[in-house]
């Protein structure tokens, strides 16, 4: 354990607990692509199968957990209790499009991580100020994750090249983000719309 | 450069 990887995996808790909030407190999940909650619950079940086959730590196990329960709770807000504020017009989507790269790159096992939230931005333009904030943290996470695999790459001298690999993949897809977040959320009104 | 793989991570 680095601290590049535990404020990684902390962001991650906290991207989580914004979003659940959001929709909990708001009563409503507009702004907020169900589809790509899906995607999260099914690679958190494909990836954390391994909590049945091998243990590593306590702090492992409970954090797989904690993200695989947070992930069906929250897929079970959208389209179950609050159903009826889920924006399915703008959740648009095509999830075979991403199938496509990710069969042609499957050594890429992580690329189902790109969060649609992304993509729901440009397509309507804007986003909830508390959504960009759960998108931050969510990209913190991915980001501290590189600075972790320099870590262990220093320190360890092993290297991973699929968790590496996928995971640069993924943190490229949040540079564009980065970039609006830090200009128009922190420096502007709190609202952030594509110009 | 030895590969590993990081089953410990999240």
């Amino acid at each position: 354990m680095n601290i590049f990887r535990l404020s990684g995996d902390l962001c991650h808790l906290v991207a989580i607990i914004i979003l659940f909030l959001k929709i909990w407190k708001s009563k409503s999940c507009a702004g907020i692509s169900g589809k790509s909650q899906v995607l999260f619950a099914v690679v958190f079940t494909t990836r954390y199968l391994d909590l049945f086959t091998s243990f590593i730590s306590i702090y492992n196990t409970v954090m797989k957990v904690v993200y695989l329960a947070s992930a069906y709770a929250t897929v079970s807000l959208i389209y179950l209790r609050f159903r009826s504020t889920f924006d399915s017009e703008s959740d648009s989507f095509r999830v075979e499009f991403l199938l496509v790269p990710v069969a042609g790159l499957s050594f890429l096992e992580n690329y189902a991580f790109t969060p649609l939230e992304l993509f729901m931005i440009t397509k309507t333009g804007e986003a909830a100020s508390i959504t960009t904030h759960y998108l931050f943290f969510l990209g913190l996470y991915r980001a501290l994750y590189l600075g972790n695999w320099l870590w262990r790459y220093h320190v360890e001298e092993f290297f991973d090249q699929i968790a590496v690999v996928s995971g640069v993949v993924q943190t490229i897809f949040y540079c564009d983000f980065f970039y609006l977040y830090f200009t128009r959320v922190i420096r502007g009104s709190g609202k952030m719309s594509l110009p | 450069l030895q590969s590993a793989t990081y089953k410990d991570e999240l």
